[in-house]
Formats: C-alpha cells, sequence, structure tokens
C-alpha cells in the first residue's frame, strides 16, 4: 500500500497547476524512491517529468509498485479542497480502485477526506538519454517568465543563443522584433537573482514560446529555473524542489529547412 | 519555414 504525507498541500497544488494545461491524464508511479510521472502532451513536443522523492514526504511507505492513473482535472478539483497549509496524506491500496487524499489543518481539528476515481491509462515510458549540455543557464524563474510572456507578444517562437558574451533571447514577429540579453551576475545579497552561465560551446536553438509560456506556470515552485541546451537536442527546464525532487519539461527545437 | 518537430525523434520508447 501507499501512504504519503505531504507537509504542506500547497506543494503539490503548485505541481500539479504547472503541468495540467499541457497532460490531462497521467500515471502516478509510485515506489519505494518516491512518486514520479511522466507524460508528453497530445502533440508529443513537450514531456512533463516530475520526480518527488520519498524523503519529501514524512512518513513515506509503498511497499511495491503502484501505477495512480489520475485526471489532473479531476485532481485540481480536489487539491482545491485543501488548504495550503494543510497536511496532505496521500493513501491507496496495493491494487486500488481509488486513491484518498486526507487534508489535515494544523490549526483547526478540521480533517477532510476524498477519493478519486483511478482511471487505466496505458501510457508508453520514454527513455530519455543522459546528456551533457553544451549551455547551461541558472537565472530567476521570474525573469524567465517575464521573457517568455514578453516575447510571446511578439511572436510564436524565440530563438535561444548562449555565448560566452552570455545568453540572448530572440523573437522576430509580424510587428517587429525584441531581445533580451543577459550575461552572468551575481548577488551576495540576494542569491534568488544570480544568473549562472555554463558554457561548453556556442548554442543557438529554436523553440515554441506557447510551450515555454506554459513552463513558466511552475515559476512558483521555486525561485530559479535551470536551462539547458545543446545544439538539435531538446530543451530541458528544470525547477528543483527541495530533497532532490523536481519537476522538469523537455521541448523538442524547432528546425528551419 | 520553420517546422515543429515530435520528441520522439529523440526519445525512444521503453
Amino acid at each position: 500500500m501507499l501512504e504519503a504525507r505531504l507537509e504542506q498541500a500547497n506543494l503539490l497544488k503548485k505541481v500539479v497547476d504547472a503541468i495540467k494545461d499541457l497532460v490531462q491524464d497521467c500515471n502516478f508511479d509510485c515506489n519505494d524512491s518516491g512518486i514520479a510521472l511522466q507524460a508528453m502532451d497530445n502533440s508529443h513536443v513537450a514531456l512533463v517529468s516530475m520526480m518527488l522523492k520519498s524523503e519529501s514526504f514524512s512518513p513515506f511507505r509503498c511497499d511495491r509498485n503502484i501505477a495512480l492513473g489520475i485526471n489532473l482535472g479531476s485532481l485540481t478539483k480536489v487539491l482545491r479542497c485543501a488548504q495550503n497549509e494543510d497536511i496532505l496524506t496521500l493513501k491507496a491500496e496495493d491494487a486500488p480502485d481509488v486513491v484518498n487524499l486526507v487534508f489535515e489543518s494544523a490549526e483547526t481539528d478540521r480533517i477532510s477526506e476524498y477519493d478519486i476515481k483511478l482511471m487505466d491509462i496505458d501510457q508508453e515510458h520514454l527513455g530519455i538519454p543522459e546528456t551533457e549540455y553544451a549551455a547551461t543557464i541558472t537565472m530567476p524563474s521570474a525573469e524567465f517568465q517575464r521573457i517568455c510572456r514578453d516575447l510571446s507578444a511578439l511572436s510564436e517562437s524565440v530563438s535561444i543563443e548562449c555565448s560566452k558574451e552570455g545568453v540572448k533571447f530572440n523573437c522576430q514577429g509580424d510587428i517587429g522584433s525584441g531581445s533580451i540579453h543577459l550575461r552572468s551576475h551575481t548577488n551576495v545579497d540576494k542569491p534568488e537573482l544570480n544568473v549562472e552561465i555554463d558554457l561548453t560551446e556556442p548554442v543557438s536553438l529554436t523553440f515554441s514560446l506557447k510551450y515555454l509560456v506554459n513552463f513558466c506556470k511552475a515559476s512558483g515552485l521555486s525561485n530559479q529555473v535551470k536551462l539547458c541546451l545543446s545544439n538539435e537536442v531538446p530543451l530541458l527546464v528544470e525547477y528543483a524542489l527541495s530533497n532532490n525532487s523536481y519537476l522538469r519539461f523537455y521541448l523538442a527545437p524547432k528546425i528551419g529547412d | 519555414p520553420i517546422h515543429q518537430p515530435t520528441l520522439d525523434t529523440y526519445f525512444c520508447s521503453r
């Protein structure tokens, strides 16, 4: 059986909020290392990969592998019934028909309990090759969100160019063009504002802004976001969570003819 | 014109 207690319901609320517009039905794969989810969007252009390590829960118990097929719309409805600070416990039997969610308020003695019916989801698992990326940019997640939002007003695509000069986000649209240039930056007082660029070779790739704007819904999960790029491979956008848990998005680059 | 390939090109089914 599965029993996983989260100190704050807020974490799961934010994760589900960040991915529910990309993927609708997905398996939450539970085993003794934690709860994982991997799903592609309908167009197979973007992929979500979530890992909530067992250490992110206290306690965490999962005796055998359980796949919880959940509709994220249904999960969103139930998670709205939780206060952000509620303690959240997920429970399921070994061959479950439902997943049980218990929300406990630490301040009052209120305990609420919900069951969500599970679905049989035949989901293909993709092998994501280990990649040594040519460029890794770590930057404030709010800054990345702003760049994507600003440029999406002008164009459908953004080119991300990384060189020893820094990183340049460029777009061309019907009304004109825009570009934002960032350099490495260290703020001793506010390290969450740091921009770190780790480059082994120059990279230039083009991506759909629609998907990037969507990924940025995860900005509330982490102050910083990591962008990993190599020429001709999908972009990795990573929001690190505590205890080595993470929410990652992959996006296939656009290719010019 | 710009072409948008899918991720299936890059990641293999397990």
